[in-house]
């Protein structure tokens, strides 16, 4: 097959090509691309059949086994959803409460967006939807309050998940992501080791910047897992590849659609596929 | 910086005079990846690569700067004509009310923008009318009822109706009878591979006949900023841009794709998510940020 040939210059132009337009990153690419004409000179292309095929292999393995979203523990298991402004967490939660409820759990919401205009009536919607308890204050009050007393009902009540909304933020507005911090803090001090999961919501429509939106989220709370949405579109989302490599935060769910059974599973080998689709 | 990189591939060329072939590639080359870290479009970074080639090839290299400082003023200059110029203004219709339709993707910004356009009327002296014709998106019409609130500008609304033609059409009544002379369509977000959405804000448009229909983008967009900006120039025409959330650290390279593509003037840029936040857009400003 592949014997020590090397790969021809326009083959290698068009996965590099690809790879850019999918949000990979410019220096990413080249590297994937170095990578690939040196296996070639080498003859270590082995049986793939074809360059693309290698390629997607050695693309599938970046990025590792699927995991899971899933409860463990005692309850209840605190999930703390993140990201910049209109990345898609409130529509996120939703569905994700609609699916724990289909598998049984019992889900109490806390609407912890307390500044921006009907972001407590759109959880409270998605809340109706998955059949899922919501707690809220008033619009203007704290968010770590709203927090508190979110995992103080869900103790109470022995609910076995809480997904915490909170307000869309630039990670560059220092004064928003102390806010991130103390709202972590007060997870923590309502249930000791809360919250469980970090959930950065990632728009798979931005570019790079959202290599620095998992940087610095993760800097400042602890990301455990990435939700990347809006893959319903014809933007790749590449850019999780960067986020896997530098910070080692795996993409565990990806939004497909604005409805409520729009969230599937993060399948790392569809994922590279659809990257050539 | 971009300058640093360059300064360093064009270094030997110092007394040359002239700019030649292979130090020109050296250039483009640092200049191509400053784009696509930017978030420029491969193929927009492509024919931009050649364009600046064009230009710089054979240029007499200046005493009073490097060619290092040359490519980099070269590629500015050319980043801001690309850009446009400063050009924030909607024209009013001749017959009342003038009419903007705003429209984009999910989540870029249109319901905010919406009320922080509404409020720059209302500060000039008109009457604009919002209209909610997102009938889509949980609590889309509360939203923009509770932005108007907070700017005393009323919204038209129809909570129970399942039909945005209807919605606007009643709305066009409400501002002729209000004495509006502005009306501010927010849209629900859409994909632009979204066949019957996309036939919907078709007909919405129709029914409407916009003087101004505002594309908003989000500033973080990356290469997909084409394939949108595409649709949307070709399915629905739109007449300018605003691009949302400029108050992050992202580089903004989706500026000069979309302007590529549409060909359509950038009037504002969002710089914050408070009503106030809503400044006509600069083009040197964005491009030193694209160059980084
Ligand atoms: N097509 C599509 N739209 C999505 C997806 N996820 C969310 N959306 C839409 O994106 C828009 C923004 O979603 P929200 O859930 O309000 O986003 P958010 O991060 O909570 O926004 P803020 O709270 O304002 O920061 C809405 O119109 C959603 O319906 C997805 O996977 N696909
Ligand atoms: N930081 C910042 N946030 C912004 C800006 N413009 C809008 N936002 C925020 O971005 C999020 C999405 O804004 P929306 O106005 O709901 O966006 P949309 O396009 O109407 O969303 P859909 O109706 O779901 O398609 C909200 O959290 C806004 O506050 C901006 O210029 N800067
Ligand atoms: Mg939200
Ligand atoms: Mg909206």
């Amino acid at each position: 097959i592949f014997q020590g040939k090397p790969i021809d210059s326009e083959t290698l132009e068009e996965l590099e090509e690809t790879l850019i337009l999918a949000d990979i990153g410019a220096i990413s690419a080249s590297e994937v691309v170095d990578h690939l004409r040196e296996k070639a000179r080498k003859g270590e292309l082995g049986e793939s059949g074809s360059v693309r095929e290698f390629l997607k292999k050695e693309l599938s393995s970046l990025l590792g086994a699927g995991q899971r979203l899933v409860p463990y523990g005692e309850k209840p298991f605190v999930i703390l959803a993140v990201g910049v402004n209109g990345a898609g967490k409130t529509t996120t939660i939703g569905k994700l409460a609609s699916r724990f409820r289909d598998q049984g759990y019992s889900v109490l919401l806390a609407a912890g967006d307390t500044f921006r205009a009907a972001a407590i009536e759109q959880l409270e919607i998605w809340g109706e939807r998955s059949k899922a308890q919501v707690v809220k204050h008033q619009s203007g009050s704290d968010p770590s309050a709203v927090v508190f007393d979110a995992i103080e009902a869900a103790r109470a009540r022995g609910t076995d998940i809480v997904i915490i909304d909170t307000a869309g933020r630039l990670h560059t507005k220092s004064p928003l992501m102390e806010e991130l911090k103390k709202i972590r803090r007060v997870c923590d001090k309502a249930l000791p080791g809360a919250p469980h999961e970090v959930l950065l919501v990632v728009d798979a429509t931005n570019g790079q910047n959202a290599l620095k939106q998992a940087e610095i989220f993760n800097e400042t709370v602890g990301v455990t897992a990435i939700a990347l949405t809006k893959l319903d579109g014809t933007a790749k989302g590449g850019i999780v590849f960067a986020i896997k490599k530098e910070l080692n935060i795996p993409v565990k769910l990806i939004g497909v659609g604005e409805g409520v059974d729009d969230l599937q599973d993060f399948e790392p080998q569809d994922f590279v596929k659809a990257l050539f689709d | 910086s971009i300058s640093e990189k360059l300064e360093a591939s064009l270094k030997k060329l110092k007394g040359k005079g002239l700019i030649g072939d292979e130090d020109i590639d050296a250039a483009l080359k640092e200049v191509r990846l400053a784009l696509l870290e930017a978030d420029v479009n491969f193929k927009v970074v492509k024919n931009f690569s050649q364009r600046i080639r064009e230009k710089a090839l054979g240029r007499q290299v200046l005493d009073s700067l490097t060619p290092g400082q040359q490519v980099v003023k070269i590629v500015h200059e050319e980043l801001c004509s690309l850009l446009g110029s400063s050009n924030a203004r909607i024209a009013l219709s001749p017959n009342p009310p003038t009419v903007i339709m705003m429209v984009g993707l999910h989540g870029s910004g249109k319901t905010t923008t919406s009320a922080k356009l509404a409020r720059l009327f209302k500060k000039e002296g008109r009457r604009p009318l919002l209209v909610a014709c997102d009938l889509q998106r949980p609590a889309a019409i509360d939203q923009l009822i509770t932005l108007g609130t907070q700017i005393g500008i009323p919204v038209y609304s129809a909570k129970e109706s399942k039909d945005p033609i209807t919605v606007v059409s009643e709305a066009m009544k409400k501002a002729k009878t209000g004495a509006h002379d502005v009306m501010i369509v927010d849209t629900a977000g859409r994909l632009h591979v979204d066949d019957s959405l996309m036939a919907e804000l078709k007909s919405i448009k129709t029914v409407l006949d916009p003087k101004e229909t505002l594309f908003i983008a989000d500033a973080m967009t990356g290469q997909d900023a084409v394939n949108i900006a595409r649709q949307f120039s070709e399915q629905i025409g739109i007449d300018g841009i605003v691009l949302t959330k400029m108050d992050g650290d992202a580089r903004g390279g989706a500026a000069l794709s979309i302007r590529e593509i549409t060909q359509k003037p950038i009037k504002f840029i969002g710089i914050g998510e408070k009503i106030d936040m809503l400044e006509p857009f600069h083009p040197d400003r964005i491009a030193s940020r694209i160059l980084g």
